[in-house]
């Protein structure tokens, strides 16, 4: 550019370089505009392709990129810190309806569903949190069936069969329970007598095996086999649910259980959108999460409750002084879960439906 | 966000009259208190 407007300045005698410069600038500008809007229509085009393909059946493959890489380097714990004080500043009452008429087209969320008036809403992180009106979602009655927690997509689901206890990310990649729930993460051996179906402990146990026997990890071998063979035999199952911004995201009791122990792991905040979980390897056992631990009707039950950059926030209204996504120095032990047991030996009881958990951003 | 469940449930072998089961597809938006499975 700067040549070709030198030659031309020395063709036309010297007056072209205030003219070149003039020009300079916004054709810089145009060409920078120009090549973001191909990049982007070329991200566009790509994730329709996956789309289209998913829908077809056809599982893309893992593929780490470098964008995975960049994230790694971005102090996303902090900048998801930002965003949550960003989106507590208060608005003026009279602003509050159109942003969140924004947010709702934007994400396709349901405004009409919200339980209070939007202009009662403070600020975008006290309407992402909204509860909903009642009866928006009732829960199904059958005390056979097991209920969604969330609101949401449904990524994976199914049997954990064999000695791996693997659950798959995407083709191509796979992430293990053990690695997702916590080395320290249990099993109850209901088959060996040490604790009969509904949970109680078993009298014949002596005391420092029964503290013990409550629970066992057995996740290498997720059968739990039966001695008399016409008994039920427990398989472990998984489900993944996607939640999207505009989504409600409040946690609810699958089921009637008791949970025993909260596990918190800090972790990283990358996102965990399609795209992240193509790309972005163990995303799920790298992120900040809660996992709740406890027994139902047929066994061991565990929810993880995993955050994102722009939702780092986990809430436990059953544990109301408990905060993640804090800063590495005020966090107990960084590198390893920190736990809590709820009422050591008794359990906290809930009942299908109850509220248990909620993702908030900041 | 992403919530992960992993729980036990029967699995019979021979007669399947309570074997748990899935009543979802993979991508099936869901509601909190529809059933996942039975």
């Amino acid at each position: 550019l700067q040549t070709a407007t030198q030659a031309r300045a020395s063709f036309n005698g010297g007056s072209g370089s205030s003219r070149g410069d003039s020009f300079l600038v916004p054709g810089a500008t145009v060409a920078t505009l120009l090549m973001l809007g191909v990049l982007h229509a070329r991200r566009m085009y790509d994730d329709k392709k996956v789309e289209e393909a998913r829908e077809r059946g056809i599982e893309s493959e893992f593929q780490p990129d470098f964008k995975a890489s960049v994230l790694r380097l971005l102090p996303l714990r902090s900048i998801s810190r930002c965003w949550g004080y960003l989106t507590s500043v208060e608005m003026p009452v009279w602003l509050r309806p159109y942003v969140y008429r924004a947010w709702a087209r934007a994400f396709h969320s349901k405004l009409e569903e919200a339980a209070l008036p939007l202009n009662k809403y403070a600020n975008l992180r006290e309407f992402f949190v909204r509860a909903l009106k009642e009866g928006c979602r009732p829960i199904d009655p059958d005390p056979q069936c097991l209920v969604s927690p969330v609101d949401g997509t449904i990524l994976r689901f199914g049997e954990l069969k064999g000695p791996g206890v693997m659950i798959e990310q995407v083709k191509g990649f796979s992430y293990s329970v053990a690695s997702l729930l916590g080395a320290s993460s249990f099993l109850p051996m209901v088959a060996e007598g040490d604790m009969d179906e509904d949970g109680d402990e078993a009298e014949n146990t002596p005391m420092d095996k029964r503290k013990k026997s409550w629970w066992r990890i057995s996740l290498s071998s997720p059968k739990v086999r039966d001695s008399v063979s016409s008994r039920p035999v427990k398989g472990l199952f998984y489900c993944v649910i996607y939640l999207k911004p505009g989504d409600y995201h409040h946690i609810h009791s699958p089921v009637d259980w008791k949970i025993f122990i909260r596990r918190h792991f800090s972790g990283n905040l990358y996102p965990v959108n399609e795209r992240a979980t193509r790309t972005i390897r163990n995303l799920y056992i790298e992120n900040e999460r809660v996992v709740l631990e406890g027994l139902w009707q047929e066994g061991f039950m565990a929810i993880a409750a995993i955050g994102a950059i722009n939702i780092g926030s986990i809430e436990l209204p059953i544990e109301p002084e408990f905060r993640s996504n804090l800063p590495r120095k005020k966090l107990l032990h960084p590198e390893t879960a920190e736990e809590r047991l709820y009422e050591p030996g008794i359990g906290m009881t809930l009942r299908k439906g109850d509220e248990i958990a909620a993702f908030n951003m900041g | 966000s992403t919530v992960v469940m992993v729980f036990q449930a029967p699995v019979i072998i021979g007669d399947s009259s309570s074997e748990f089961k899935f009543s979802i597809k993979r991508g099936d938006k869901i509601r909190v208190g529809e059933a996942l499975g039975r």
